[in-house]
């Protein structure tokens, strides 16, 4: 564990308390993309399997828990909760998320590091979490206004992803042996897409109108 | 071809 890892799973839990948060006080999931939601509660079911197989820590343990629990509640308020779910911009939501599913998984059975159940599943949820955001996007660019709830949960998880780029850096040059391409690249991928967003985030910001993202 | 280890990344 080193402190771009920490701030990194950080800024990831923040974000997703965050989310909750305006969920649960405020009742509404206004801007909030359940196709994106429903691809990470997939992204951490298939990835954290590891959880009855092996311990590495209690931290890692916890925070897996944490990540599960917290997905499948957010998919769970904004498809069931009464008041909730009437306030999900449905119509607006339309990216089809089930053709980021099949190719993420036909990617993960030719390219992996072990042909193993757990494993193919593993590198799956690397390929998808890569793209799951783009629903969420899609959204952001459609909806008139960004509220700060919603634009603050992408800022930090993009901060997320900034700082686990610095962690591969950091552990590539103190440990031996640490070479990870299928996760730097699928990393490497998910953090373009953030920072082509980003952009358009602060220019709209800065000139304080109504986001615009290219077609 | 990766490092050697469980994924103990989250």
């Amino acid at each position: 564990m080193n402190i771009f890892r920490l701030a990194g799973d950080m800024s990831h839990l923040f974000s997703i308390l965050l989310l909750l948060l305006k969920i649960h006080t405020i009742k509404s999931c206004a801007g909030v993309s359940l196709k994106t939601q429903e691809l990470y509660a997939l992204v951490f079911a298939t990835r954290y399997l590891d959880i009855f197989t092996g311990y590495i820590s209690l931290y890692n343990t916890l925070m897996k828990m944490f990540f599960l629990w917290s997905s499948f509640t957010i998919v769970w308020y904004m498809r069931y909760h009464n008041v909730v779910r009437r306030s999900y911009d449905k119509d607006q939501d339309t990216f089809r998320h089930y053709f980021l599913i099949l190719p993420c998984f036909i990617l993960a059975l030719l390219v992996h590091e072990k042909f193993t159940f757990l494993e193919v599943l593993w590198t799956f949820s690397l390929y998808l979490e890569a793209v799951a955001i783009l629903p969420q996007l899609v959204l952001l660019q459609r909806t008139r206004n960004v509220d700060n709830l919603t634009g603050h949960y992408v800022f930090f998880l993009g901060a997320y992803r900034s700082f686990y780029i610095l962690n591969w850096i950091y552990r590539y040059f103190t440990e031996q042996n640490y070479y990870k391409w299928i996760t730097w690249i699928s990393g490497l991928v998910q953090t373009a897409l953030y920072a082509d967003f980003f952009y358009y985030y602060v220019k709209s910001w800065r000139n304080s109108e109504r986001l615009q993202l290219p077609a | 071809n990766q490092g050697e280890g469980p994924h103990d990344e989250l």
